[in-house]
């Protein structure tokens, strides 16, 4: 079973703690403060309180026999930098660093992080595909040029079989799913109403509210009519 | 042209203005630190500085024109509050709070943000379905049993042609794109060799080191050979 440190209770530390022990994943929780050990005990394997930066301190929980080390050390970058030279010194596989900027994100790879984290850019932009296509429910990029889109059935497809609108010969794009809400629980009140996903059919005829989940070149997707 | 305003330049508010005003939408980008927007005002359509607690400073710079708002300040959650009430005063159509914990995330809800972004705790889960699932380059669930990911090319199906293998009537998932990584180039050091992504036709035949984009149910992709 894969063996996980997670160094640093921050809310990326605790969240990313908790979602792995659910996972199947065991985990051990680091931090100095004894109060956010003391959160999280029950949520994970182990939860031990002490200072990251002390060489013996991690060898005592045997961090160097872990197959990932998450250094999420926030504020005090110091500590952040000592800890990651420490797990790379240890000899831990993958070592994965929470950057609080670009540059940070520069220096720990430079000392040998094999991924960095950026939470809050990455939100950022994550959010800002969103607004920046409003008719797309979300986008997701595979790659610099593909991409993952969910889009509201244009007009022009409503009542068409997915046969005849021919995606992939007119738009060269891909239709991977369609999602179809199914009617709403009496209260109307909820944000997501139930949504029916299927793997599309040729003679599956578009309706209305489907939303259409796409894998194209971004260029491609762009030629889609929007409404 | 949709008119965003962001109020709060820190991490998320910045990275999330810099990426709309590349977008193509027009930005205009506030924060109570002079020093912040001197930084940002090359990059968006408008940077102001004033107090987004002062109502009459909002109207001032037209706020409740805007299409969406994202109040993006942090660790002052009172002025995140009101700045969200005067938001929804001026009927500003749709409202973003970034907030800090689950509680907060419950309050903004509660006076009427329309999307509320916790992105450290997002990123948390983020990381932890890439770790959980180190086969899987990446999990994204597109419905509660429905997810796309990223399988690097199980040796069973190394050197077969896609129609042979028979995805979608022996494992029922759809082969979305095939990434087939080229060529490092010379210094092997970055991060993220260049790979080329194709959509599949059924004479492709799978190399050793393709990464499988695959659409399916869960529990249809679980069956899957992983290795
Ligand atoms: N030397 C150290 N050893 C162990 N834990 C440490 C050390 N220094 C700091 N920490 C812990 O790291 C945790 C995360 O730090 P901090 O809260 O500054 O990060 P953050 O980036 O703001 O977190 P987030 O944004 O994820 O909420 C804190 O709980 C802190 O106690
Ligand atoms: N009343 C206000 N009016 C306008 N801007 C404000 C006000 N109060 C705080 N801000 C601004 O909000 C910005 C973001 O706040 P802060 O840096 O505390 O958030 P944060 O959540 O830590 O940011 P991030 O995590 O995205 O870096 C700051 O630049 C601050 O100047």
């Amino acid at each position: 079973m894969r063996k996980i440190a997670v160094i640093g209770l921050g809310r990326f530390g605790i969240a990313l703690a908790r979602r792995l022990a659910q996972s199947g994943v065991q985990v051990i929780a680091i931090d100095r403060n004894q109060q956010l050990v003391n959160e999280i005990k029950d949520d994970v394997d182990l939860a031990v309180q002490l200072d990251a930066t002390d060489r013996q301190a991690l060898l005592s929980q045997d961090i160097d026999k872990v197959d990932v080390c998450v250094i999420s050390i926030g504020e005090n970058f110091e500590a952040s930098l000592l800890t990651t030279v420490l797990a790379k010194q240890l000899k831990v596989p993958r070592i994965i660093c929470r950057a609080q900027t670009a540059l940070h994100a520069e220096i720990f790879q430079q000392i040998g992080a094999d991924q960095v984290v950026q939470p809050e850019q990455e939100a950022g932009r994550h959010v800002a595909r969103q607004l920046a296509n409003p008719q797309l429910a979300d986008v997701i990029p595979l790659s610099d040029d593909f991409s993952l889109v969910e889009l509201k059935a244009p007009k022009v497809f409503h009542g068409k079989s997915i046969k005849s609108i021919g995606l992939r010969a007119g738009y060269q794009v891909n239709l991977v799913v369609i999602k179809r809400p199914q009617a709403l629980a009496g209260d109307g009140e909820s944000s997501t109403p139930p949504t029916r996903i299927s793997v599309p059919r040729p003679d599956d005829v578009i309706q209305p509210d489907d939303v259409l989940v796409l894998v194209g070149a971004n260029a491609s997707l762009a030629e889609l009519p929007k409404e």
